[in-house]
């Protein structure tokens, strides 16, 4: 399976529709801190279905809508889709390209969308279930996680073995 | 189940050993339970850069440290792939001789999976399929402005990347 | 004493905004006490780049986060200074525009007190008046190899020092 | 105050004598990652009296002597001699130029020098006591601890204000 394209709309630092096509190989995203790098991986994994927003650094869900800036003002909505090729055909669909969507609204209200039509989280999570996809711990590796693994705590340690196994 | 995380962890064992050894040019390192009890023993990391003698990671360096991290985790990745690996900015405490491995061994894992990379290091933009910049230049409002793809427009914009 | 204690701490919230000002050209910084009882009550960080929202500093980026604390603790130096500041690696996660403003603040501090800096950065080295280069040619053994003093050779040996 | 001279020698990952000297103003350490940069600065704060030895990242203090590499036997002792000037006058002594020592030996036994005298560790804690030089918490930074001050768990950040108050 490949990542195809991301699009990204009022979340975090991108209150306009921001798009970044991916291919086979090595994506590298550059920039000056705090310019919105880190923001797209926290995309990917919300629309992968993460529901802690502490794992988005935010306090709470409401904290990921684009908040103002600028002379912009802030979002009502946040909206990001992921499209993916299914190249080995291991989904359980008759598409070979497949878009899953997530909004979120001031009010608080989700929405999720599997190629463009309404759904439930539920039904995304069982698509993906046996596809390794997934926000899992070890398929997204930020600075603060690589101190972590090594650290004298070991719980956390011994939970990704587990989660491998 | 027992045989499950003993199989699991054999593996992780062996994939530790050969991307420490490709990371440090040598040395060993190794995993090993502590307690006799697999399914609650705790796990202990073992790692020997070349010439020197096998102590707790902690009296490692930071950069040595961070190595033996990605080295970790990329050997329980290689157990479970999943079609995707992001890395933000696990190469700041590397040295460029570092960094250069460490691309080397990411450059073998994109044969079979898709990365996106973040960074601020020049040598890792450099072993890019496809670049993106993102900047903002609106305060608080994130642009994408660059998108160079494989091998036509492979020069870093020296404005957006730090110089060392 | 509560006075005492309420004296030092609005003296480094003063120091925290100028400094925070210096680092992000702009923008506000604020230290906040969140309960009345003065001696039991915790320390809120309010910081707020140019032109972004003031937010909780979750939300802030990996570089920005690096800057602020680094100016939190060089503000709260400030108060009850010593005669040297040691620094490790502190600019890891920063840009070349902000490893340039970080070197001017320590430049300025470095009036007064003097600074030891580890670091692997091209562009922290030049702020340097004595440049000492560590190498371990035998595995394992620490050697000192090149001394470079103030304006004579500020030339960075390219072997030791990476370069993005 | 200013530091002159600093010795090390059998400590860590450095198993000869070796002297770096300073000056007023920025003094820069480099190299690649595992030279010994950060045992410079754990054998400064080690000689000012340093008692735990996590902060300088050993289980146990032994682990700060050298021991072994290349083809280099293990030292039975390790020894940091730091000299300052004492240029405002502050000390109470009649030196301008001060130097402590501090040894570590394979049995366990430290020893304490003033001036190439033994003296006792209080010795050098007292003549130290108002002059702001100490291994402080915020006399020395490193990378891990940039985060830390500005972490949820608040107690951190409040002993660091107790303390320069
Ligand atoms: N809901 C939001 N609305 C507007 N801006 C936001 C929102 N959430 C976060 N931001 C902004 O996004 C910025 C952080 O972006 P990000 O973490 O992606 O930076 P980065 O490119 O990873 O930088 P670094 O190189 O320093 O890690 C912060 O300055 C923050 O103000
Ligand atoms: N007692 C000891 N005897 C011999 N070598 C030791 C001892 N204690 C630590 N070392 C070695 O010192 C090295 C770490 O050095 P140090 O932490 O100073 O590196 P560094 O220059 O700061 O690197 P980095 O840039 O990665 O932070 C380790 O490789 C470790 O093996
Ligand atoms: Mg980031
Ligand atoms: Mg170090």
């Amino acid at each position: 399976m490949l990542f195809k394209k991301l699009e990204v709309c009022g979340f975090k630092s991108f209150p306009e529709l921001v798009e970044l096509k991916f291919d086979k190989g090595v994506t590298v995203i550059v920039g000056p801190n705090g310019c919105g790098k880190t923001n797209i991986l926290d995309s990917i994994r919300w629309v992968l279905g993460e529901q802690s927003s502490r794992m988005m650094r935010g306090k709470e869900m409401l904290d990921l809508i684009f908040n103002g800036g600028s002379n912009k003002k802030p979002k009502g909505m946040a909206e990001v889709s992921l499209t993916l090729l299914d190249t080995e055909g291991v989904l359980p669909t008759e598409y070979s390209e497949v878009t899953i969507t997530r909004r979120l609204f001031r009010s608080g209200e989700s929405e999720y969308l599997l190629n463009r039509n309404t759904c439930r989280l539920k039904d995304i999570q069982e698509l993906f279930m046996d596809t390794g996809l997934g926000a899992d711990a070890y398929s997204i590796i930020e600075q603060s996680q690589t101190d972590l693994i090594l650290s004298n705590n070991p719980s956390m340690r011994r939970s990704l073995f587990e989660e491998a196994a | 189940s027992i045989e499950r995380f003993r199989a699991t962890f054999d593996k992780i064992r062996e994939n530790f050993a050969q991307v420490f050894a490709k990371f440090f040019k040598g040395g060993r390192a190794d995993i090993v339970l502590t307690e006799n009890d697999i399914l609650e023993s705790n796990i202990e990391i073992i790692a020997q850069p070349p010439g020197k003698k096998p102590e707790s990671i902690q009296l490692l360096s930071g950069g040595e440290r961070a190595l033996t991290a990605i080295g970790l985790l990329l050997s329980i990745f290689m157990v479970k792939p999943s079609p995707f690996l992001i890395l933000d900015e696990v190469d700041a405490p590397l040295d460029d001789p570092n960094v250069r491995r460490f691309t080397e061994v990411i450059r073998e894992f994109a044969k079979n999976t898709q990365f996106i990379v973040i960074t601020h290091n020049k040598r890792t933009m450099e072993m890019a399929d496809c670049l993106y910049g993102v900047t903002m230049e609106e305060p608080g409002v994130s642009k994408l402005v660059s998108v160079n793809f494989k091998k036509e427009e492979r020069t870093p914009d020296p404005i957006i990347v730090k110089d060392g």
